[in-house]
């Protein structure tokens, strides 16, 4: 299980996706 | 001069005793037998004449188990935290070879053997046959691995940190406690990002710590340097963390060992920009070795 | 650039070479050390993404032999324990990312773990790649390695032993995940370098648009795909994702895709969502090329001999018709030659759909009419692209009916003959007076004759 363990991540909003880098 | 023995120290089971791996200060890598805490040392002692024949004068046979420290910057100190003494015979003349048993019962171990930067913590048995001019000394090293059975209450880590106006992430590991071979799971947050990251990486630093007060010396060693981002996200990205910690060299957390040692692990994350400039924030965690799951073989009906 | 590639593939080759003969050698360990040496020039920001894409493919190619190899080693029962984890402990995350791809595919051909935990797991930790061009490869990697594994039935089936198999659900949510972040990545590379490079940055992006539409490709192929879960589940997210990235040369790109690589009977159940995503477009996309394409494959679609045809619940003209409006009226500042093209598109539409609705063609003319006294273009030069655009529309009716006095069935068609400017109405007069005459039309009553010599008064006048 290790293996592919990962933290849930937050969702990134499609706002701040498609947003120019700051 | 005269008769002189060869000294060998049998440990009991050592057919089927587990062995580890230690390195040595030259780098080199030694094994020797392993015992935890609390338990017995039982073996037995065979001089060997190397002249039949010729006897052997003697003040004494001992064996002696002894944990020591010796702190490299202090070279003639040995920090002796455990010395138990058995003589095993009497000032006389050994005519034969001789076999002697001896036994340290449920000796107390109470730190890992290690070999460090600046320290050197381990544990041997000496045996000494005092003779008029000069003895025979002979030791046989094993080394102790401290287990440790942390409760479940293993709170993961999480922090928000940041450098204002510039860069802020929440950054998580799933525990604050890991075994040697445990994995470290976490993720990395962005809320800010104003700078252009180049990537990112997790480094594993070993923190070593002798002497006291005024004169400590802090020897840090980086372990593993693990990339975790190539590339340079924006504000509401998370980066994945997983970092198997089998993949390294690693000892469990020491604490204060002896009053005269520490050993401390600390998860480093560094991003770095355009420019190498390196932003990074450590996070100190606890490395432990878990008893490892011997499945007991099933014993024959 | 050529000096770069040159050395980088010839690394992959040496690297390859080595892999190769210590996984003859059965030496598992040290021909993975190989790969990811191999693997680590992938890792390049020198390369330009024509180069970039050569290099990757060179490698590729070489990773299958690892692949194959392990697939054989697996079947064989030589089970290479906790491989998933191993891979894992590369210090560089790209040549690591791209074998632990390699090896999940592995492991769900050997069902060693659960195929829907593993596609799970590799898309999201391809999180890690946030370089737009790199990241995309490895996504695109990710595709390409998974395209026959993807789970596609509609209930967990327990394929030999594997607890969780997964559903086609599972592999929609994968594609989905996968599309966006790739569209994310491709989307952000125009903020990348210098703005003096945006022209040579806009044309590299195009090249890269396929790896993209992959995505789509992939969810066009899973076969269980039906059109309630292609409504819900695919076409919804993929639409969110055009609009929300805001980015022309995406929004052409995938709106386009769309339409190319679903099948039309899912278009026709799914035109108003799909249309109303046109009018919320960045205003710089070309949205009348779109619809054109759309209106065109359904047009095509209604004609085919074997075909259905268009069902009778859906009223396709009128979506389109109604639909076009909004996207007109949603964009001021469309060109007025590209709303006569939609209205093209439309009255094409309606004489392939329903070609017994002379109603729908005066519908369109009427329309035009109305958005050309809106626009109070009252005089447009012949010369125009305006006027070309309506000289293109005025002949549709013409020459598909092949009778003037159809012609003369559109309320509208006369008015709209005002707009011309003398020359133009002269060309179009004696076009409908050829067609006329061609088809040797005789004209019964007396009205239909003014009629006609109203209309074409200009060529007397």
């Amino acid at each position: 299980v290790g293996a592919t363990a990962r933290i849930q991540s937050k969702k990134q909003t499609l706002e701040d996706a498609y947003s120019p880098p700051a | 001069f005269g008769q002189s023995a060869e000294i060998d120290i049998i440990l009991d089971g050592q057919d089927t005793r587990k062995v580890a791996e230690i390195k040595t200060e030259d780098g080199r890598k030694e094994k020797h037998f392993l015992y935890y805490d609390g338990e017995s040392v039982v073996g037995k002692v065979n001089v060997t004449l190397k002249k039949p024949g010729t006897k052997l004068e003697h003040q004494g046979i001992k064996i002696e188990f002894i944990g020591q420290i010796e702190l490299y910057y202090d070279r003639g100190n040995h920090h002796e935290f455990t010395s138990l003494v058995k003589e095993l015979a009497r000032p006389g003349e050994l005519s034969q070879n001789t076999s002697y048993n001896f036994e340290f019962v449920q000796v107390e171990k109470p730190y890992e053997s290690y070999t460090g930067t600046n320290v050197r913590l381990r544990y041997f048995l000496r045996v000494t046959i005092v003779k008029r001019i000069s003895d025979a000394v002979k030791e046989k090293e094993i080394i102790v691995h401290t287990l440790s059975q942390y409760p479940d209450m293993n709170n993961s880590i999480k922090m928000e940190v940041g450098i204002e106006d510039c860069l802020h992430i929440e950054f998580e590991y799933n525990k604050s406690k890991y075994h040697l071979k445990d994995v470290i799971v976490g993720k990395i947050y962005f809320l800010l990002v104003r700078i252009k990251i180049k990537h990112m990486e997790i480094q594993i630093i070993k923190r070593e710590t002798t002497g006291t007060g005024p004169n400590t010396f802090n020897e840090n060693e980086t372990i593993a340097k693990y990339e975790i981002m190539d590339g340079a996200p924006v504000r509401g990205e998370s980066i994945p963390i997983r970092l198997f910690l089998s993949g390294y060299d690693l000892t469990p957390t020491m604490r204060d060992i002896n009053k005269k040692f520490s050993v401390r692990y600390y998860l480093n994350l560094v991003l770095v920009d355009e420019e190498e400039r390196r932003y990074f924030k450590q996070q100190e965690i606890t490395v432990f070795r878990k008893a490892e799951k011997v499945r007991k073989p099933i014993q024959q009906a | 650039q050529e000096k770069l590639l040159d050395e980088a593939l010839q690394v992959v080759k040496a690297q390859s070479f080595q892999m190769k003969r210590c996984l003859d050698k059965g030496k598992l360990m040290d021909g993975l050390k190989h790969a990811s040496n191999m693997l680590s020039e992938l890792r390049t920001s020198m390369l330009s993404p024509k180069s970039y894409y050569e290099l990757y493919m060179s490698i590729t190619d070489e990773l299958r032999h690892l692949e194959i190899y392990l697939v054989d080693e697996f079947q064989k029962g030589r089970k290479v324990a906790d491989l998933y984890e191993l891979v894992q402990y590369a210090g560089n995350i790209v040549p690591r990312l791209y074998l632990l791809i390699t090896v999940g595919v592995v492991y769900i051909k050997a069902n060693e773990l659960s195929r829907k935990d593993i596609l799970k797991d590799l898309v999201e930790m391809c999180r890690g790649v946030q370089h737009p061009l790199r990241g995309l490869f490895l996504r695109n990697y990710l595709l390409q390695c998974t395209k026959n594994v993807l789970p596609d039935a509609e209930e967990e089936v327990a394929a030999s032993g594997d607890p969780e198999s997964g559903t086609v659900k599972d592999s929609i949510d994968f594609i989905h995940l996968n599309f966006a972040e790739m569209n994310k990545l491709w989307v952000r590379m125009q903020h990348q370098g210098h703005t003096r490079d945006k022209d040579k940055r806009e044309q590299e992006r195009r090249e890269l648009r396929i790896l993209v539409g992959t995505n789509l490709v992939r969810l066009s192929q899973l076969e269980c795909v039906d059109m309630e879960m292609y409504k819900r589940h695919i076409l919804t997210g993929v639409l969110e994702q055009t609009v929300s990235c805001r980015d022309p040369i995406a929004q052409e790109y995938l709106m386009e895709c769309i339409i190319q690589v679903f099948p039309d009977e899912f278009h026709l159940q799914t035109l108003t969502g799909f249309l109303k995503a046109c009018a919320d477009l960045h205003p710089d996309v070309n949205v009348k090329n779109i619809i054109i394409a759309l209106i065109d494959r359904l047009a095509q679609f209604a004609n085919k001999e074997e075909g259905v045809g268009i069902p009778q619940d859906i009223q396709l003209f009128d979506i389109f018709s109604q639909q076009i409006s909004q996207v007109i009226q949603n964009r001021p500042d469309m060109p007025p030659e590209d709303i006569v093209s939609l209205q093209v598109a439309l009255i094409n539409l309606a004489l392939k759909c329903y070609p017994d609705r002379v109603d729908y063609v005066d519908k369109v003319l009427e329309t035009t009419e109305e958005i050309f006294n809106r626009l109070n273009l009252d005089h447009i030069e012949n010369s125009s692209a305006v006027s070309k655009e309506l000289m293109r529309l005025m002949k549709i009716p013409v020459d598909s009916y092949n009778n003037i006095l159809t012609v003369l069935q559109l309320e509208h068609f006369g008015p709209l003959f005002e707009y011309f400017d003398f020359a133009a109405k002269k060309s179009m007069s004696s076009y409908i007076i050829v067609n006329a005459l061609d088809n040797d039309i005789k004209i019964p009553s007396q009205e239909q004759v003014d009629a006609i010599l109203n209309l074409v008064a200009p060529l007397v006048c």
